[in-house]
């Protein structure tokens, strides 16, 4: 996250390749259930033997002996609907709520976030001397509405896309943060509206940034982890 | 330092299967593998074992699925470990271990039985200890020109059978990732350690954890994209060695999945010009040592296209990567790059979200056959035309019967995959009402966990 400040996001997810390397980060919907994004994982029918997530740390590469850390195999992959970006993955147990792992509420189906709220990014990704690499890091970014998104992109977004107003001082995700959580805080819920996605450039001062919209796909991910 | 097990080879959740024996076998008993791999190498009549993994329960075997009448079979219950020198088709030294069952010269004669003196009278008569067999090419005077046999031609006496050594017999190609051979000693002579063990020396290299990389035994392999095959040693003071292994000199083939503008898999065969991170800074060229020292060098890695300081993957990390230019960056995947499409072409169209679609499409977008509707297996359906009788759930067309907003699907014949959605695309001019257009404002009435929010406390 560049331009954010360590913080606490207790249903942003870790996803390890088998060298134990984080590459991308995730949201937890389900005790078993993390979403994350198409773009970070090689296909549909990717074997993760040796994936996992890791959950309940701030640091990008807690201690073994850490007490809060949960490490979870990923034992599937799901895609989401053709142009959503979207994979669930399915964990091997279910994780274990505490105060440092929690789960972060869907949004209505098709529900729109008004522009303007203040949402927030988090994940251990690239910060390019922001912040602390090694810890995770939390950035607010607010909702643009999809007309002046539309407008400065050029009639590009979808509508599957939500948009964030880009910010003077450069604050937006950047790589490793992928498939990480754009969650929005809603009459007292966290809620998750966004999931973050690469672009050619990171926090960029001069065009909106763009984010998976989830309650486009919530009644696939219902029927997913129902199926 | 070395396990009993390094002698054979195992086939997970296999057995081997029979002709009621004469005499019978002896009664499994209980035992390791370690302590059953001893057991066997100690026993001249035994040439393989079973280990049941579960109850620790062993049972050793006097044949190999190379002996008549025998066959293998899957059981989940054994694993089934076998001699490798009754395995092998290569010779390791002098090849006077051979027990393979080559019975024909390098010159195409069959091989006299060693049983028999005619037409060629000699001394080499089988015993139980020197594995002259049948009429299979074995070294009994340590012949350099390895395994021999005579031959069923009076003219000519003995011949050689031409049986390559194993270092020879399989050869790699590039860095040997593919290698698959049975080499299992390094360059300097010393043994392998098997993968599936933890000592001498701990590793991550599991087996089970990288299915794809062909870890068994104590086989050479190259499963972290070294420069090629090498394994764990037997030997405490030496950790990992390189093998020596032949490379292949046809033509080297070309990867998989060439791509320019994208990326397909982990991007292995990205051949693109993206040579900056999404965060902007430059990538190093992969023939620079500055700022990140590294042994991913175009000379080392001839098949990887190492070129320039173009994003790439020769190592099959998660997507194309590149050395950053920047000393405090040291990698940088290029996940910026955009991934290739894969899924099939539309074939036919929907309109709304498909709930009425009556056609005749059966595949999923990534072309996997649908599983019929009336169908148990592979996976149990909780929409079926018992359910649902007025979705016209026949055979196994793509169908809409719970108005998923994302168009028809399926459920699938691939064991892995539930449902997915079907290969047909909304017909032009089929518009749903954008998401936008109703955006009505929503009361929250629950709500999931209440975050409690923690203050950072500093390091």
């Amino acid at each position: 996250i560049i331009g954010g400040q360590p913080g606490n996001s207790p249903w942003t997810v870790s996803i390890r390749n088998r060298a134990g390397v984080h590459f991308c980060g995730g949201s937890l919907v389900e005790e078993q259930w993390v979403i994350s994004t198409r773009q970070c994982f090689s296909s549909c029918d990717a074997d993760l033997m040796g994936y996992e997530v890791h959950l309940g740390m701030l640091f990008k590469d807690p201690g073994p002996k850490d007490p809060e850390l949960q490490t979870i195999p990923i034992t599937r992959i799901v895609c989401g609907p053709s142009e959503s970006q979207l994979v669930m993955l399915k964990l091997a147990r279910p994780a274990t709520l505490n105060r440092r792992v929690a789960l972060i509420c869907l949004p209505p189906e098709r529900y729109v976030v008004p522009a303007g709220t203040v949402c927030e990014i988090a994940g251990w990704g690239e910060t390019r001397g922001t912040a602390d690499g090694g810890v995770l890091n939390v950035a607010q970014l607010p909702v643009l509405a999809h007309g002046e998104c539309n407008a400065a992109l050029r009639g590009r977004v979808k509508d599957s896309e939500l948009c964030t107003a880009p910010l003077r001082a450069g604050v937006g995700a950047c790589e490793g943060d992928y498939g990480g959580p754009l969650a929005c805080l809603t009459a007292d819920c966290w809620v998750l509206e966004g999931v973050i996605t690469p672009s050619r450039v990171c926090a960029r001062t001069d065009q909106p940034a763009l984010f998976i919209r989830v309650s486009l796909y919530v009644d696939w991910i219902y029927k997913v982890m129902k199926m | 330092h070395r396990s009993p097990l390094n002698d054979f080879q195992r086939l997970r959740a296999t057995e081997l299967l029979a002709e009621p024996a004469d005499p019978p076998l002896p009664s499994p008993e209980q035992s390791s593998a370690e302590q059953c791999a001893r057991r066997c190498a100690t026993s001249l009549a035994c040439r393989a074992f079973h280990h049941d993994w579960q109850s620790q329960l062993c049972q050793l075997l006097p044949w190999t699925q190379h002996s008549p009448h025998i066959q293998l079979q899957k059981n989940i219950h054994y694993d089934l470990y076998q001699k490798k020198v009754f395995l092998r088709d290569c010779i390791v030294a002098d090849g006077s271990s051979y027990r393979g069952t080559r019975a024909m010269t390098e010159k195409g004669l069959r091989c006299q039985h060693w049983q028999s003196t005619t037409p060629h009278d000699h001394r080499f008569l089988p015993s139980p200890h020197n594995g002259l067999e049948e009429n299979y090419c074995r070294n009994p005077d340590w012949d350099k020109r390895g395994p021999w046999c005579y031959t069923v031609d009076p003219n000519i006496r003995h011949q050689s059978c031409g049986i390559k050594k194993c270092e020879d017999a399989v050869c790699m190609t590039c860095n040997g990732e593919d290698y698959r051979g049975t080499v299992d000693h390094t360059e300097s002579g010393t043994e392998c350690q098997r993968w599936d063990l933890q000592h001498p020396h701990k590793h991550p290299y599991h087996p089970h954890k990288y299915p794809d990389k062909g870890l068994d035994d104590n086989y050479c392999r190259n499963p972290d994209s070294s420069e090629r095959p090498w394994c764990y040693t037997v030997d405490p003071g030496r950790e990992r060695e390189y093998c020596r292994i032949r490379l292949c000199t046809e033509k080297r083939p070309r990867p998989l999945n060439v791509t320019t503008g994208c990326f397909r898999g982990k991007g292995e065969g990205y051949r693109g010009r993206v040579n900056v991170t999404v965060s902007g800074i430059p990538c190093q060229r992969w023939d620079a040592q500055v700022p990140h020292q590294h042994h991913f060098t175009p000379e080392k890695y001839p098949c990887k296209d190492l070129q320039e300081n173009y994003c790439r993957n020769p190592d099959g990390s998660e997507a194309p990567w590149c050395f950053t230019a920047r000393s405090t960056v040291r990698i940088a995947f290029c996940f910026h790059i955009h991934r290739c499409p894969d899924e099939l072409g539309a074939q036919e169209c929907y309109f709304g979200h498909g709930e009425h679609y009556h056609g005749l499409v059966s595949k999923t977008r990534k072309g996997i056959t649908c599983q019929p509707w009336a169908a148990q297996t592979p996976h149990v359906p909780q929409i079926s035309p018992f359910t649902h009788p007025e979705a016209h759930l026949e055979e196994n067309y793509c169908r809409n019967p719970d108005n998923d907003s994302h168009g028809p699907w399926c459920y699938t014949m691939d064991p892995r995959t539930p449902f997915d959605y079907c290969a047909i695309k909304p017909c032009s001019g089929s518009a749903v009402p954008s998401v936008l257009e109703n955006a009505d404002a929503v009361a929250f009435k629950e709500c999931g966990q209440r975050d409690e929010r923690l203050q950072y406390k500093g390091r």
